[in-house]
């Protein structure tokens, strides 16, 4: 999982 | 991705339906106001990096705003406005060891020691969780309005449509997958199955939900 993405799923 | 904006939107459809039923009944007989508690933690520890300004986009800013305010209004209807109708005696499923075990899980388990992954991880768990103490007085009372059933099948049809998204996301996107959320998503899911089973088969079928004895 990257991180960097952040969580964007609610 | 269809799934996930399904999943969203049933989601959403389920706090309306919560909210219908107790604004037209007036009452909030046969909800959890455990549950409900729970969610809002879900909700607070979750949202946590509103507070960082740093926002994924205008739709999932407005959802996380409509989750924390929603849960929060729910708990003034049952603790305040219907109050009467709220019946603790049947809410006695111990959150303590749902907390507990949830907190020492995203000490465990999470994307990085701070402030917002701590927090965030514990959402996970705890909101994979949350619907047992419902479950827990659906099995103790044995039936349930019709209303209250659609409520929880909607949450069980938003847990149920994550899981073909991150399929779909672990085909299309080159990020990985969030295992944590994955994990946990399933499990949550999983504790729906027995109810769905009774939802498709009676409630769907214009028969009462009743538990079999």
């Amino acid at each position: 999982f990257d991180e960097a993405q952040g969580h964007d799923e609610l | 991705n269809i799934f996930r904006l399904l999943g969203d939107l049933s989601h959403l459809a389920s706090i309306f339906i919560l909210l219908h039923k107790i604004q037209t009944s007036r009452s909030c007989r046969g909800i959890s106001f455990k549950t409900q508690v729970l969610y809002v933690v879900v909700f607070c520890t979750r949202y946590l990096d509103l507070l960082t300004f740093q926002l994924h986009s205008f739709y999932n800013t407005i959802m996380k705003i409509f989750f924390i305010g929603s849960s929060v209004y729910i708990l003034y209807l049952m603790r305040i406005r219907f109050r009467p109708t709220n019946d603790p005696s049947i809410d006695t499923f111990r959150i303590e060891y749902l907390l507990g075990p949830c907190a020492v899980l995203s000490l465990i388990f999470n994307y990085g020691y701070n402030w917002i992954e701590i927090p965030w991880s514990f959402s996970i768990f705890l909101e994979s969780v949350a619907i047992l103490p419902q479950l827990f007085m659906l099995q103790r009372t044995g039936e349930a309005e019709a209303i209250t059933t659609h409520y929880i099948a909607a949450l069980g049809a938003y847990r149920a449509l994550y899981i073909p998204n991150w399929i779909y996301r672990y085909l299309t996107e080159t990020n990985g997958v969030d295992a944590i959320a994955v994990v946990a998503g399933i499990v949550q899911t999983g504790l729906y199955v027995d109810f769905g089973y009774i939802y498709f088969t009676k409630v769907l079928q214009g028969q009462k939900f009743e538990l079999p004895a």
